[in-house]
């Protein structure tokens, strides 16, 4: 049963693109055979895989010109890539006009899914009709927090969206966690923020913190994960414990 | 002559608003009568001037139900604020079915504008036809931008739109210049994009680049600008040469 995973906070910069590309490189790396979607216009998973150029893009699919399988990259043996370049922005007003708006992605994974043990889908940095798409076509949700005041203050957005699709949309969907990512254990903000988190949402916290490296911030001119650029850093480290506690609690969810 | 600036850069977490919020803040207290406008749904700029609840916002004035001058909501003496919440997100389908979409903001303006000595758009985070707005409307634009390869990829497509709105809707609109935010100095990929925008760009960077503080992720709780709420912080006193270098650099603009 394939799981499929969808990245999301409406808040910028909460590091969803990458932990999209360590979480696929991490599940990978274990064996498991993986999907990347890049459902952000500014494509920035595409280019932290290194990739360019392309011939069909995420966008086609929504157009419906082109199946997923024609657009889909091999990146390596085990992770493939459906690719995004800037053409997916003008696919929301075309998608305004479709009934069946919300389920163009997941009817366009129906079938492809199959072939993968994670699909990881990183949303663009809105509550649109692309990022609904993907919390409609989601087994799972992971929610990348930076310990800011106004990120946490988007948290409550996100949630109620979640509520929302999985009432009238998608009633299996689960949300696997919040990520703190970017932490600076030496500051008081990251503890108060994620007490607060904890002693207000009935929502899991993944105990693996992502901490601040440089080499995270370097790696997409690499086309590398962090996992892969920098293994011996904090936040490959980090990325490393995050991935083994994903699989214990999906496993349980 | 009253100036407009739009603060954009669609690549997520990059300081918009903070940097708004400071800029305005920084401008007022040299006596200046500053206008804040919240043009992002998530309405973080809002939030971070302490202001919850209002009768009208943004939205009303896109919907053409209310005027500009019967949202504003005075901060203090010198400073007022279009609040904006979530309804801002709908008005983006209304407007792809106006004429007029990208003019809606600067028509808005015409009127109000003449009071204020400085009108501030914290833009969201896309190039949205909200942002464009921004763009039309703007006389000068500011681009906070973080040292990361991520955030330099994204600097590429804001300069395109921000050329395609200067031929073709605002012949009028200039860059102020590029703010790199969140520097760490010690950071060598600090100094490295920094290189590669002088050297790739011929666009101003200001010196007065801006530090990393907690204090300034603490302050939106406060309702305060890290201006106010710890002055004698680092980031506090990049802003304040920021604001000097901001007023020295558009004059001669
Ligand atoms: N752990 C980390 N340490 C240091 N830098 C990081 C870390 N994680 C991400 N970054 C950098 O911070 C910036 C924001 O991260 P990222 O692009 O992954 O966030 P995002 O939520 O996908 O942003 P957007 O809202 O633009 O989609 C990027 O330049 C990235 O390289
Ligand atoms: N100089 C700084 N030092 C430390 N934290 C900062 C600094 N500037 C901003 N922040 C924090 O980093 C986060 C991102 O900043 P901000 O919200 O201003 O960016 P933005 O570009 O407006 O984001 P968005 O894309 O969501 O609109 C916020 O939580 C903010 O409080
Ligand atoms: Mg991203
Ligand atoms: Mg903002």
């Amino acid at each position: 049963m394939s799981e499929i995973i969808a990245v999301i906070n409406q808040k910028g910069g909460t590091g969803k693109t990458t932990t999209s590309h360590n979480l696929g490189y991490g599940l990978a790396r274990k064996g498991k055979k993986v999907l990347f979607i890049d459902l952000d216009p500014q494509g920035n998973l595409t280019f932290s895989c290194g990739i360019n150029e392309f011939e069909h893009s995420l966008a086609d699919v929504i157009y419906q010109d082109k199946s997923l399988n024609e657009t889909i990259i091999k990146l390596d043996e085990k992770i493939d890539l459906v690719p995004t370049d800037i053409e997916l922005a003008h696919t929301e007003l075309f998608l305004t006009q479709q009934d069946d708006r919300e389920f163009i992605i997941s009817k366009a994974l129906k079938e492809t899914a199959k072939r993968y043990d994670y699909v990881i889908i990183d949303c663009q940095t809105s509550l649109s009709v692309l990022t609904i798409n993907a919390l409609v076509a989601a087994t799972k949700i992971v929610i990348p927090l930076q310990m800011t005041i106004l990120s946490l203050k988007g948290l409550d957005l996100v949630l109620s969206t979640i509520q929302d699709v999985k009432e009238n949309l998608n009633k299996h969907l689960k949300v696997a966690g919040i990520l703190p990512v970017m932490i600076d254990r030496r500051r008081k903000l990251s503890t108060e923020v994620i007490d607060i988190i904890v002693g207000n949402f009935d929502i899991h916290v993944f105990k693996s913190q992502i901490g601040s490296s440089v080499r995270a911030a370097e790696a997409p001119s690499f086309g590398k994960s962090v996992l892969e650029y920098a293994p011996s850093c904090n936040v490959a480290k980090h990325y490393g414990l995050f991935v083994k506690e994903f699989l214990s609690i999906t496993k349980k969810l």
